[in-house]
């Protein structure tokens, strides 16, 4: 049994395609942004150009934490503030090609990894879900 | 090398203690609530009542899925909304005296699990980053 082997499985066959992925646009208001994160019920998503190319990632909590006023949660700036001003712009990020040891070492510190297409266009993400499924069906096989 | 002495592990070592785990009372507002959310930056944590014991588990999804009006997202709602009113009694918990077996099986469909003691008071959490390292430190073993 090679414990090793799992490690240098490819990434590609266990990605969430793009289609399925929910995100919000660059371009959007922040106020939009929350509302798709709410109905989506996603707690942190990708941020796309019009190209599909990825920006960032938007969460609840950015949005939170940016209109933290001092005595209340100013809900009021909400519709003029902008994705792009409250987005994290260092996106942890795997290649299509990227193999299951390197989406291992990132899944650490980030719940999801966005993956990129050899073009650099949006391919999907990798979840910290698909890779705790696949660790568990290696110590059992 | 016996790829399955790790599910047999204990868990007690492994759990972030009581002490360190930002919380909600169950007696407070919604609005209180979320600014413990926000201001502890974590998206979803425990709900203990006074004699600290598990009562369920709180997220800013569920505070703002509550307050999503037809048109917008009803922040003056609020101050009168209770935790115990929006909670999720449903919490997918862990005795201190289980096995990393049992923690792996609940973390594929959950973030982090509560751990209670044999008393039924709240012991601490157990989440997919503490697993995730432990099943990387197996297989580099
Ligand atoms: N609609 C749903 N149905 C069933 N289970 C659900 C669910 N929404 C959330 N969960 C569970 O809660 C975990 C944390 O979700 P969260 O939205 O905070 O964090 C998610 C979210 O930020 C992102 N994500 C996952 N799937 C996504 C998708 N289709 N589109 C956009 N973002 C996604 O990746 C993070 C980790 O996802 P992961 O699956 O490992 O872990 C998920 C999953 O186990
Ligand atoms: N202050 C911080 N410093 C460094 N990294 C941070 C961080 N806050 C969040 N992260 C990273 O983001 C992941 C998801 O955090 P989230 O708050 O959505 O989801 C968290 C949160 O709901 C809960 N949680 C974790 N630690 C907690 C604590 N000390 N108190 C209360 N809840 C906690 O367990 C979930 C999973 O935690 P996990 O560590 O596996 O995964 C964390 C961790 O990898």
């Amino acid at each position: 049994l090679n414990n090793k082997a799992i490690l240098d499985m490819p990434i590609a066959d266990l990605v969430i395609p793009a289609e399925k992925v929910a995100h919000v646009q660059s371009g959007n208001s922040a106020e939009h942004a929350l509302l798709v994160l709410t109905k989506t019920g996603y707690s942190s998503v990708p941020v796309l150009d019009v190209k599909y190319r990825l920006q960032g990632l938007l969460s609840t909590k950015m949005i939170t934490e940016e209109i933290l006023g001092l005595e209340r949660i100013e809900y009021d700036r909400l519709a003029t503030l902008k994705v792009e001003d409250v987005m994290d712009q260092e996106v942890a990020y795997l290649k299509i090609t990227d193999t299951f040891r390197r989406a291992l070492d990132l899944v650490i510190n980030h719940a999801f990894l966005c993956v990129i297409e050899e073009d650099g266009t949006f391919a999907g993400i990798m979840t910290r879900r698909v890779i705790l499924k696949q660790l568990k069906k290696h110590i059992y096989s």
